[in-house]
């Protein structure tokens, strides 16, 4: 018995996701599809972005981290080149 | 607060600025009326002073434009990126572009209000970057905040004053008011306005903002604007109807009712609305008891019963808070139910009470149900 459909991002929310790190918070492309080394990135990425705005920091996107990448903010990175 | 390091900040205290266009949302004077105000807040509390020109290259150049506008960062039209600044240098450095996609107001909660977006960028073109203090006027995502009473926050005059000292020609007469701070779960002596549940989230209030435990038990601190833009600051009382799924807030003579983001259609009501007498001018605390369907009205050491049921004041109230929970003593702040337990707070602490043994189990800190 599974516990039910697995929660997956909506693909605009991936590229919302994706976006927003790339622009304030410096995720940078890694090699390779799917290298261990790019999802780890990316998870560094989001843990920054949820101890900068006080969230619980998971290094994975829940609904409260991808309500705050939903708000209207400022362009300025947190995280410049 | 941050600044952007290196020392990026002007070497001068007399900066121009350059309005070089203007947005249709409002008109040239509004515009020009409201930017100066911007400025005048950082202005305000340092030696900084600020000089319009109308041609040629300011410091800080103002535009409005959307999409690519001729820099490497091109917005993405409405909603996400507002505007963004530089931080200050030559060329391109201080100047703060806003994204025309955007709907810009001067007074409205509908769209945002230019004020203090600028506000905003201009921090960034005097040197600071962003805030993790969300009470701060830097933190990087908006949230209204009424214009005629904005006081520059304490965060962000400390980050203002690290890079150019404070404003040396105050009037002694006429002191600023004082910024406000960003309240601490952490500081011992914190003293809540208010306390509720919400569809099985506890919610904390202080001042302008509000705490909330995530699932992980994390407090999460937001202005009380950023979710509820009509809802009050530095409220008295706050409870959640259950069956009717509703937050109240309470402050003064005045009630708000919340259904989810949105105010409740003709609130906010006054008290009496509540089935509180007319004597009743303010009160400190308020909880719904889901079991016996009453709403219980604390007036520091005293209290009503409200019936929500049939919909009257039971009699033989006001009591004495003792009276009802024995081995309660003092003032009530805030109050709630929770997990079918009564949590009464007195100042910074709080009284857990059994309805059912009808006795106090435990006396609390605030950081037992509020973490660090």
């Amino acid at each position: 018995v599974h516990s039910g459909p697995i929660s997956r991002q909506a693909d605009n929310d991936d590229a919302l996701i994706q976006s927003y790190l790339k622009k304030f918070y410096n995720l940078t492309e890694q090699t390779g599809p799917h290298s261990k080394g790019r999802t780890n990135h990316m998870s560094e990425k989001i843990a920054e972005m949820q101890k900068f705005f006080g969230l619980t920091v998971t290094g994975t996107v829940d609904q409260e981290t991808l309500q705050v990448m939903k708000k209207p903010r400022c362009g300025v990175p947190e995280v410049a080149q | 607060y941050t600044t952007f390091g290196e020392g990026l900040k002007w070497p001068k205290n007399q900066l121009t600025y350059r309005i070089v266009n203007y947005t249709p949302d409002l008109s040239q004077a509004e515009v020009d009326s409201v930017l100066g105000k911007a400025l005048q807040v950082w202005a305000r509390v340092t030696p900084l002073k600020f000089t319009r020109i109308s041609s040629g290259d300011a410091d800080i150049m103002i535009s409005f434009g959307a999409g690519s506008h001729g820099d490497y960062y091109p917005f993405d039209g409405p909603g996400g990126t507002l505007a963004h600044a530089f931080a200050p240098s030559a060329g391109i450095g201080g100047d703060a572009h806003f994204d025309e996609d955007e709907l810009f107001t001067s007074s409205s909660t509908k769209g945002y209000l230019l004020f203090l977006v600028a506000a905003h960028e201009f921090g960034h073109s005097l040197g600071l970057s962003h805030s993790s203090d969300p009470g701060a006027l830097m933190y990087p995502t908006y949230s209204y905040r009424d214009p005629n009473t904005f006081v520059l926050p304490r965060d962000d005059v400390n980050g203002i004053q690290s890079l150019y000292g404070p404003n040396t020609d105050v009037n002694p007469d006429k002191p600023a008011p004082p910024p406000p701070v960003t309240p601490d779960a952490c500081d011992p002596s914190l003293v809540l306005d208010a306390v509720s549940t919400l569809r099985g989230e506890k919610i904390f209030f202080k001042n302008s903002f509000f705490w909330r435990i995530s699932g992980s038990g994390q407090a999460e601190q937001h202005l009380i604007k950023s979710f509820w833009t009509d809802a009050p600051d530095n409220i008295d009382a706050a409870y959640e109807n259950t069956a009717q799924d509703k937050l109240y807030l309470i402050k003064d003579q005045k009630v708000w009712a919340l259904f989810g983001y949105d105010l409740v259609q003709g609130y906010p009501k006054s008290l009496s609305s509540l089935g509180l007498p007319t004597k009743v001018k303010k009160i400190s605390a308020a909880l719904y008891d889901k079991n016996t369907r009453k709403t219980l009205f604390f007036t520091d050491n005293y209290y009503y019963s409200y019936d929500e049921s049939r919909k009257v004041m039971d009699k033989g109230y006001p009591k004495l808070v003792e009276q009802g929970f024995p081995g309660v003593t003092g003032k009530i702040t805030a109050a709630f139910q929770y997990n079918g337990l009564t949590y009464l707070y007195s100042g910074n602490r709080v009284f857990e009470y059994s309805p059912t043994s009808k006795k106090v189990t435990r006396v609390l800190s605030n950081s037992y149900l509020l973490p660090c």
